[in-house]
């Protein structure tokens, strides 16, 4: 639906605005590694879309917290300047149900994010 | 900033790019006017500029709304969620999502409507990746992979204006000046670090 101006949107929608796509998200608030949760296979493919799980198994996604989701997790928040915990706290959360662009941040494997900057903490010098 | 792999641009000497709307649409002259505003902030710091043209099919940028699965392998997903894709170049393929509450003039922070999304804003983003540019993580770019509903974020960051303008050059009448302007409304999760 197109708008000419917010003035234009009838009052009768604005008590009715449909659920955002991604708000069932806000349920995995707070999941944690090694455990397995209803529904949070979906979680992983919003991950394999963008880019965080390079690969789909070969059938459907799990509902397991694994390893792979935890680094999922980790570089997501390292792209968007979160704190890095690689757990789905509320900060993570509200950013993951965020309206978004469709392109994938990593691509083939490689982003120029965050996640695939170099990592100031790896840097080793030589003196001259 | 960041470019797509391979980092992919419009060939050499490209000064002018057409852009076309899937005639299905019929959109109106202000909706056009949105796009043809988004075009030029990118033209004004780099060297091409855009015009509108009425053949779809040879267009160099191919702009449509459209629901769920609409062919290309990225189907949107209703409401919110994802809002709009465009291909990396020399594809020119460039889509928004037809569920969304568009708010095409005026004031989005004004809107009632929790869900209304500023076309303008998430057309300037779009464009940059018809361009060549990928995401970045400079919360304050065009190119941050989010919006929130009720924004309004259209003037182009340094970090975009640098990575454009390697990809294609500077403006020759591009002051170097540009002021970033963002509002926010819903969204109260911006305490991340930046």
């Amino acid at each position: 639906r197109l708008f000419p101006n917010p003035s234009e949107i009838p009052t009768w929608m604005t008590n009715h605005a449909p659920p955002g796509a991604w708000d069932g998200y806000r349920n995995f608030t707070g999941c944690t590694r090694g455990k397995t949760y209803d529904g949070l296979s979906k979680l992983k493919n919003y991950f394999q879309h963008f880019g965080y799980i390079p690969n789909a198994p070969p059938l459907n996604f799990t509902d397991d917290f694994d390893d792979a989701l935890e680094s999922a997790v980790r570089a997501y928040q390292k792209n968007f300047n979160l704190n890095i915990t690689g757990e789905l706290d509320d900060a993570t959360i509200n950013y993951i149900v965020k309206p978004r662009c469709g392109v994938a941040d990593i691509i083939n494997g490689t982003t120029s994010m965050n996640s695939g900057k170099f990592n100031d903490t790896n840097l080793h010098t030589v003196a001259h | 900033y960041a470019f797509f792999p391979g980092k992919p641009r419009w060939p050499a000497g490209t000064r002018t790019l057409t852009y076309a709307f899937d005639p299905n649409e019929n959109l109106d002259d202000a909706t056009k006017q949105v796009f043809a505003n988004a075009f030029n902030q990118w033209s004004k710091v780099t060297t091409i500029t855009f015009t509108e043209t009425t053949s779809y099919r040879s267009a160099d940028i191919k702009i449509g709304f459209y629901s769920g699965d609409h062919g290309d392998g990225e189907p949107f997903d209703g409401v919110l969620g994802t809002l709009a894709h465009a291909f990396s170049p020399t594809d020119g393929r460039f889509h928004l999502d037809k569920s969304e509450d568009w708010v095409v003039n005026g004031d989005v922070r004004e809107s009632s409507l929790s869900n209304a999304i500023d076309l303008e804003s998430v057309a300037v983003h779009e464009i940059g990746h018809v361009l060549g540019l990928g995401h970045s993580s400079v919360e304050e770019a065009i190119m941050y992979p989010t919006i929130s509903s009720r924004t309004r974020k259209v003037e182009l960051e340094e970090d975009d204006i640098k990575g454009i303008q390697e990809l294609y050059g500077s403006n020759p009448n591009f002051n170097g000046t540009t002021t970033a302007t963002t509002s926010r409304d819903r969204d109260s999760s911006y305490g991340g670090r930046r």
